[in-house]
């Protein structure tokens, strides 16, 4: 499904030129469940990035089921996203002064479907990440940090989509609540979606079936979870 | 130090109202270390703007230092935050085109002390703050979750402030870089600050001498770390 080879990704500030991945290659199967742990600034949201196609590597290959993401143009990499991946970003990128439902919806505008199927498929994704009804006419902006959070998970899951890239979901929640956002990731990947998850929380790296460790911007290990 | 009697808060967003904060009564005094626990929701970053006189109660009493908050004027407000409280925000809330050492440096800029000696303090608050050298000329949106996580914790400490208000302040760390943090406020601590600190994490409550748990606006315990 997904598969790079020696990615890398160079930022230049100034003449300064900061080298976050160095080197990345990996193969990712249709229906893992993949964790990717590591230091802070150690290249995670970058990787993740680049595997969402939001972001292109400085050098390096990237294939996401079987075509060449170097190869795509605008359009075929917006339809891409839209309908094969949902992104959970380490700092939710909610639109603030849109209410909760607004925010959800958002990802299903292009699809040609009613506002009334909209707004169920909305209500099923947040009961799904485990927000309560009564924040779901409150703007993002007038929300908990980790009321956002669900917010943005249920906006990832509204589009069904095949591929589920979470960086920290639950980065800002409490052990329980954390509980019910693994388990709807663990429903969806008992579906087939497939599922890769950043974490710096062993206890979340846990229900996976495979933890990638990154470090200065090179894969350290990658091993299947002896605990599953 | 700090008093509040029966705090509320009450928020209207539209018909509906959201009581975040249904009557807080507590104490804290000068150089304690406390943690504020409880559920995504419960209404702990709630009570940090108000202890941190960012935000005011809808009702209740806080007294800070024996002088009744409600009482000050915007510049009296203005001069408590900046000389005596270090605020580390749930959302960072840095300045996204400036760079790491002038997000850190404005805290200082009223202080009548030359742009040498800002700097100096900024990098001694940076290298508490476990946030390595090469970063400090990014622009805080050129940073990984957790570096602006650490840069929001070092601008918090560089006025030296009594109080330091610390909102999750390892949600996007790994655990060696937590622990970086941790000493720190521990440091901090020793030399008679007082730390209050908001984290849903219990590994990082444990470094604290007292646990205020909150549920739905109101608290539910508050005991001394049994393990410290
Ligand atoms: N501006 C606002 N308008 C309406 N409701 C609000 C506003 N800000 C916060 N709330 C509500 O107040 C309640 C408490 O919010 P608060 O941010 O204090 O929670 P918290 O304990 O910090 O949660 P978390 O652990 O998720 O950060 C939440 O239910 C939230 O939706
Ligand atoms: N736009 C940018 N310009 C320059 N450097 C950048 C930029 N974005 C990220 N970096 C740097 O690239 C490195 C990797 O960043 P990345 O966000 O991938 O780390 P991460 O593993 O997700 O960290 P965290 O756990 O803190 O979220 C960091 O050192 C960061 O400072
Ligand atoms: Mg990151
Ligand atoms: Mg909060």
């Amino acid at each position: 499904l997904i598969e790079c080879q020696d990615l890398t990704k160079i930022y230049k500030t100034g003449d300064v030129e900061t080298a976050a991945l160095r080197g990345i290659s990996l193969t990712i199967e249709k229906g893992e469940f993949v964790s990717i742990i590591g230091p802070s600034g150690s290249g995670k949201s970058t990787l993740m990035h680049i595997l969402g196609a939001l972001d292109t590597p400085t050098s390096g290959q990237f294939f996401l089921e079987n075509a060449d993401v170097s190869t795509l143009d605008d359009d075929a990499l917006s339809e891409l996203r839209r309908s094969k991946i949902g992104f959970v970003f380490q700092s939710f990128n909610l639109l603030p002064r849109a209410t909760v439902l607004r925010n959800v919806m958002l990802p299903l505008l292009y699809l040609n479907i009613g506002e009334m199927q909209r707004k169920q498929k909305a209500l099923a994704a947040l009961k799904s990440a485990g927000l309560e009804e009564d924040r779901y006419y409150n703007l993002s902006n007038q929300l908990s940090g980790g009321q956002m959070q669900r917010v943005s998970i249920a906006r990832a899951l509204i589009n069904n989509p095949a591929i589920i890239l979470a960086d920290e979901p639950t980065g800002n929640l409490d052990t329980k609540t954390s509980q019910v956002i693994m388990e709807a990731l663990c429903r969806l990947h008992k579906n087939g979606h497939t599922i890769i998850l950043i974490t710096h929380e062993a206890e979340i790296a846990a229900y996976s079936e495979r933890i990638i460790s990154i470090r200065d911007g090179i894969i350290e290990s990658d091993k299947k979870n002896a605990k599953r």
